[in-house]
């Protein structure tokens, strides 16, 4: 696993998210499944407790966009580049982006959001690229079955070296 | 020997710029290069990020656009660069 130069983390153990936009092609419940379970993947290894919001800033703010966005990181239509998200801080930190142009599916007939969602709610919470291919954190995308997932072993160890391990 | 197939050199022109555009992407450091870099820029500079890709995801170093790391660069992927900014 890698961290971003730094090591910026979270300096509080409760953070917020918010779903600011929705994607037309799935249902809003599905979006929100989605995301709920893959930050759950990450709470299961570290002390974190993730609480929704529906107004207002959220630490995690979390949107589906098109092309040119104004972030400096415009997405590239079908294919290519699926997500990205910011490494945790203020402002832009932590904030992730979906790109509109790409199929999601809670499934597998195109990109599965819990899959994208979950690698990159790793980078929000400070993990940066990892080199092992069974890695979540690996930067290519590879379906995970949402229902049953359990983070890999690296990253875990990632995660864990920011956060430290769930007291169960 | 049998000559190469017609359509190769418009493939690897369009590898190249695909490989490019890839690297610039997520193989840059922002805040500038090194001093040494800045004197090994344009291909030498293409050359080290691709082994530099190719080292990221494990495939044999060789600093050439060859069929595992063009397979690399076509998969869908996260926006984050691979190296650090």
């Amino acid at each position: 696993y890698r961290l971003f130069p730094g090591e910026p983390k979270w300096k509080k153990n409760t953070l917020t998210y918010r779903i600011s936009k929705y994607t037309p092609s799935m249902a809003a419940a599905d979006v929100d499944k989605a995301v709920e379970m893959a930050l759950q993947a990450w709470g299961s290894a570290v002390p974190l407790t993730f609480v929704r919001v529906t107004s207002g800033e959220a630490d995690i703010m979390i949107s589906f966009e098109s092309g040119d966005h104004g972030d400096s990181y415009p997405f590239d239509g079908p294919r290519g580049t699926l997500a990205h998200a910011f490494a945790p801080g203020e402002g832009l930190g932590g904030d992730t982006h979906f790109d509109n142009a790409e199929k999601w599916t809670m499934g597998t007939n195109g990109f599965n959001l819990f899959t994208v969602a979950a690698h990159e709610f790793g980078h929000a919470l400070g993990l940066a690229h990892s080199t092992d291919p069974s890695a979540l954190m690996y930067p290519t995308y590879k379906y995970q079955h949402p229902y049953g997932f359990h983070l890999p072993k690296d990253d875990v160890k990632g995660i864990q070296a920011l956060y430290g391990p769930r007291k169960t | 020997a049998p000559s190469p197939p017609a359509a190769t050199p418009r493939t690897s022109r369009n590898n190249y710029h695909l490989a490019q555009a890839y690297l610039d992407k997520y193989y840059t450091r922002k805040g500038g290069h090194q001093l040494g870099e800045m004197a090994a820029r344009g291909a030498s500079s293409l050359v080290k990020k691709i082994k530099e890709l190719q080292a990221f995801f494990g495939l044999r170093v060789t600093g050439k656009l060859d069929r595992s790391t063009m397979d690399v660069i076509k998969r869908p992927r996260c926006g984050v660069p691979d190296v650090a900014n």
